[in-house]
């Protein structure tokens, strides 16, 4: 089975 | 501010390349032109929408201004638009309201539509559309759209491997399994079926086929789409348009349990 991770944490808050 | 657009179509296209994926986003108008972020419901996917200057006929903005919208209201009164009409977007200074005019100077007709803005509470995330990765591709985009509409047909998760013998696409679903080979081409006549690729390591790289089908309705901005891809960080799928900016869609790949 595969996990589909989030999108923000990878991304610093401007 | 007071945006207006030669070609009311080209905000439409804009707009419908991605009310799909988010329902609601803040426009940063400033001087430098109109830029937006917005993530999916899902949290999966992030859209980054720059729209400077040079894609309007004419544009001022005075101070910089945010103007939240519902995509699908927004996205109903583009119905309106027709490549023979202006569109001039309005905002006041102390905004509650966006209006739209529409005007066609053959038919001497015009449209006025009004909007009320919605305050949206989304944080900015710092997205750097130069960023480093480890594979850059540009490729034909109806090409591209092709071969998601087909591979995804067969499984919910979609493969992109790069190697030396070019960029592969790959599905293996559960009746039936697909692959496509592309490798480097220039085409003088034809630049728009060029396929560059240019590597520092390999990838391979699992992405839900759901956003997919929904990043390629985007692909009427622009006949090129650049990828760029890296191990365990998002990969960006980014249509430029012909007169500056675009919009780019950040995806995370899948991972194995």
């Amino acid at each position: 089975a595969q996990n589909q991770p989030v999108i923000s944490p990878f991304f610093k808050k401007k | 501010l007071e945006a207006k657009f030669d070609d009311s179509t080209i905000f439409k296209k804009i707009i419908d390349s991605f009310k799909d994926s988010v329902s609601q986003i803040n426009f940063m108008c400033s001087e430098s032109g109109i830029e937006a972020q917005a993530i999916d419901d899902s949290r999966v996917l992030l859209v980054s929408l720059s729209i400077p200057p040079s894609c309007f006929e004419t544009y001022r903005c005075d101070r910089p201004t945010t103007v939240g919208v519902y995509l699908s209201s927004l996205s109903k009164l583009l119905k309106s638009a027709s490549s023979s009409a202006t569109l001039t977007l309005y905002v006041e200074d102390q905004p509650d309201e966006l209006l739209l005019l529409f005007e066609e100077s053959k038919a001497s007709k015009s449209m006025e539509y009004k909007m009320k803005l919605v305050d949206i509470t989304a944080d900015m995330l710092e997205v750097d559309s130069d960023m480093k990765s480890d594979v850059s591709v540009e490729m034909s985009g109806v090409e591209f759209t092709k071969i998601v509409r087909d591979l995804t047909q067969l499984s919910d998760s979609f493969t992109v491997s790069v190697g030396k013998d070019g960029i592969v696409f790959s599905v293996d679903g559960e009746t039936a399994s697909g692959k496509v080979l592309l490798q480097p081409k220039e085409d003088l006549a034809n630049p728009e079926n060029n396929l560059s690729i240019s590597m520092t390591k390999t990838i391979d790289l699992s992405f839900a086929s759901k956003y997919l089908l929904d990043i390629i309705k985007a692909s009427t901005l622009s006949n090129m789409i650049s990828l760029k891809f890296s191990e365990e960080t998002p990969a960006l799928f980014e249509f430029k348009m012909e007169k500056g900016g675009g919009i780019g869609f950040y995806l995370a790949p899948k991972y194995d349990e």
